[in-house]
């Protein structure tokens, strides 16, 4: 799991998976 | 004959190409997709968008724990309309998330664009087909997860990016050498809507929302073309507060555009799908205005009207 | 190339420069002065892995296994060798009814990490699915690297509340 710290109550996350052959890095953004 | 001939050659080998490929080819080897919790605030989106030099993204609800839609610059165009439709409203629209943009749409009585997505591993030609008929400019490429078969955005495939694949990998778009003037669909002549500069936004903005359109041209007063205000501009207006400022002229509505913008394209009808396809290859061209030996405005050419004459013109 | 000559131009009107510079001069004394452009350098989003703290280790399990509790989640007890290794098995709410055979019990890795000296990470791992009945179906027991497609968000979005149960904690 990748994270990014909170700012302005928001924090955003990210882990790579890989689709099929090719690779995603999937970001999810929240809020706190 | 020479020249009609090679058209209808290589229209016709540029379909089977979109049939004999997937979205899937389409996608890099690794990309990045940014998805957004519909619980933010749509300001704080807009400021995701912007930072990440995008101006969509994907929408998750954790609630039901799947994808509702995407988030587009006509969401934007719907809040705006909001605010002006009422104006004591702005604590709401500041305290407004993503969640709330389909009570907005409704409030203001604009029909919920309907995302029609796609599996990967349909042809090209189909995700085509299906963003014609659901006049969006990009399309969702959903796939479930083997295990649990919940539903996976696995990207975002837009008009663009599709006349970017075709212009890289198929040669015979160089064939393509009638003068616009004789395509039907991209030569004739369209009823458009334009504006001058003193044209307040907020009129600009209604003309996107009603006449469904993701550009207004500028004219000056003898017609000649001197500027665009397109769809995506809102995000940087909404981001400066100043949507706020009704009667802003868009000629300063357009101060906020960024400085790496790469201006408006324009073509002649003596320009062709070749010289067009190849503008596309080498830069981000999303629409050309069609002008006369004045410069002044006689059409436009969407990104929809190309795709639209390349899978059914000829 | 050798494609035809082509009359496809830039709008040099359409340039922001020259935009701005017209605007001034249609009126200068006007509110176009003080518009700026959108700022286009975008902040570097830093990533990094897991989340850090300078806490001492027992005092980051002690507040992992309060945040799991308070949301809900379980776990299994940690063995000897295993003390700074959480494996949580976590009940997926989702609205829609899933088909009944749907795996809903969500299992993740957390674990500490020293970087160097009073510098931890805590790392979080995704570990499969389980159905409610909890014996793991031998064909989730698939391995992970075989599945070909895989939502993340699922994993991602309870990743994110655990990570907002820790900052709103400490």
């Amino acid at each position: 799991l990748a994270t990014t710290s909170i700012k302005h109550n928001t924090l955003a996350v990210a882990s790579i998976v890989r689709y099929k052959r090719k690779y995603v890095t999937q970001v999810l953004f929240s809020p706190l | 004959e020479q020249i009609e001939h090679d058209q209808k050659i290589g229209i016709k080998a540029i379909r089977l190409f979109l049939q004999s490929k997937t979205s899937y080819d389409v996608l890099p080897v690794s990309y990045r997709l940014i998805v957004l919790d519909t619980s933010l605030l749509v300001k704080k989106s807009l400021t995701i968008l912007l930072q990440n030099n995008i101006v969509s993204a994907p929408l998750w609800n954790n609630q039901t724990s799947r994808f509702a839609g995407l988030l587009t610059a006509s969401d934007f165009i719907n809040v705006i309309q909001y605010y002006f439709q009422f104006p004591e409203k702005f604590e709401f629209v500041e305290q407004l998330t993503l969640d709330g943009l389909r009570d907005v749409e409704r409030a203001i009585g604009c029909d919920q664009i309907e995302t029609a997505s796609i599996h990967p591993f349909k042809s090209l030609y189909e995700a085509c087909v299906k963003m014609l008929e659901s006049k969006a400019r990009r399309i969702p490429l959903i796939d479930e997860d083997e295990k649990t078969h919940r539903e996976i955005v696995v990207s975002v495939l837009t008009q663009y990016r599709i006349l970017k694949f075709v212009a890289l990998n198929c040669k015979e778009t160089k064939m393509l050498l009638k003068p616009i003037k004789d395509l039907k669909g991209l030569g004739t002549i369209k009823d458009i809507s334009t504006c001058t500069l003193q044209t307040p936004v907020i009129e600009v903005i209604h003309l996107l929302a009603h006449k469904s359109v993701s550009s207004v041209p500028i004219v000056d007063d003898q017609g000649k073309l001197i500027n665009v205000y397109e769809a995506v501009d809102i995000l940087a207006l909404v981001k400066g507060g100043m949507y706020t400022d009704l009667d802003l002229s868009v000629g300063d509505a357009l101060l906020r555009r960024p400085e790496d913008f790469e201006g408006v394209h324009t073509c002649t009808m003596n320009d062709r799908l070749s010289t067009i396809m190849d503008t596309i290859r080498k830069s981000r061209l999303h629409r050309l205005f069609i002008v006369d030996d004045e410069g002044k405005l006689v059409s436009v050419i969407t990104l929809s009207d190309i795709l639209n004459y390349i899978l059914f013109g000829e | 190339s050798q494609l035809p000559t082509s009359t496809i131009a830039i709008l040099p009107s359409s340039l922001p420069s020259i935009h701005r510079a017209f605007m001034m001069e249609l009126n200068p004394n006007q509110l176009s002065s003080n518009i700026n452009p959108t700022p286009t350098k975008k902040s570097k989003t830093r990533w990094h892995f897991g989340i850090r703290s300078r806490s001492y280790p027992l005092d980051v399990m002690g507040e992992i296994y309060r945040a799991l509790k308070n949301l809900g989640a379980e776990w299994a007890k940690p063995t000897e060798e295993e003390l700074w290794t959480i494996r949580v098995r976590w009940k997926y709410e989702s609205g829609d009814a899933m088909q009944e055979n749907t795996p809903n019990l969500m299992k993740m890795q957390i674990q500490l990490f020293q970087l160097e000296p009073n510098n931890y990470l805590v790392d979080f791992k995704f570990d499969g699915w389980e159905t409610s009945t909890g014996t793991p179906q031998d064909s989730f027991k698939q391995d992970l690297d075989e599945v070909g497609s895989f939502s993340a968000y699922p994993f991602l979005h309870l990743a994110t509340r655990l990570i907002m149960e820790l900052a709103v904690n400490s």
